[in-house]
C-alpha cells in the first residue's frame, strides 16, 4: 500500500488531550499520547519502526517502510520530505527537518531507520 | 486559534496494520 502524500499538521493548532489540557502541537510529548490514548475509549497506541527510507516518485518525495504492531505488518507510505511523524521519546521528526522547521515552523529531528514512531488504531478493529 | 481534538493528529502519525 502506498497512499499519497498527506498533508502536515498545522503546527500552530492547539490540540485537546483526552483529559481536556490544550496544547500546541510542537508541544506534544510521548507521555500525552500515551495517556490519552489510556482515556480513549476508541483509540490506542501502536507503535510502528522505521525500517527502510527510500526515495520517492518525485524528488521531494520519500517512501518510508514500516513494521507496525506486534505482528510486524510491513506497511509503506509515501510522503513528502518534510512530512513529521511522532518518534518515542524524541517527538517530531521528519527526513528533511530544516524544510520542516521552514514550512510549518515545527522544530523537528532527522526521521532515521531504528525509529520507533507513534501510532493510533482502533480499539477492537482487529 | 483553531483547537483540534486530540485525535485529529490521527492522520498524521504512523500508519496502523489497517492501512
Amino acid at each position: 500500500a502506498a497512499p499519497s502524500p498527506t498533508p502536515a499538521p498545522v503546527p500552530s493548532s492547539i490540540i485537546q488531550l483526552a483529559d481536556g489540557e490544550l496544547k500546541r502541537v510542537e508541544d506534544l510529548k510521548t507521555e500525552d499520547f500515551i495517556q490519552s490514548a489510556e482515556i480513549s475509549s476508541e483509540l490506542k497506541i501502536d507503535s510502528s519502526t522505521v525500517e527502510r527510507i527510500d526515495s520517492g516518485q518525485s524528488p521531494n518525495a520519500v517512501v518510508i517502510q514500516f513494521s507496525v504492531g506486534e505482528l510486524k505488518a510491513q506497511v509503506c507510505v509515501e510522503v513528502l520530505v518534510e512530512y513529521p511523524f511522532f518518534v518515542f521519546g524524541q517527538g517530531w521528526s521528519s527526513c528533511c527537518p530544516d524544510r520542516t522547521t521552514q514550512l510549518f515552523e515545527l522544530s523537528c529531528a532527522k526521521l532515521c531507520v531504528g525509529d520507533v514512531c507513534v501510532s493510533l488504531t482502533l480499539r477492537g478493529l482487529r | 486559534v483553531p483547537v483540534f481534538p486530540w485525535h485529529s493528529l490521527v492522520p498524521f502519525l504512523a500508519p496502523t496494520q489497517s492501512d
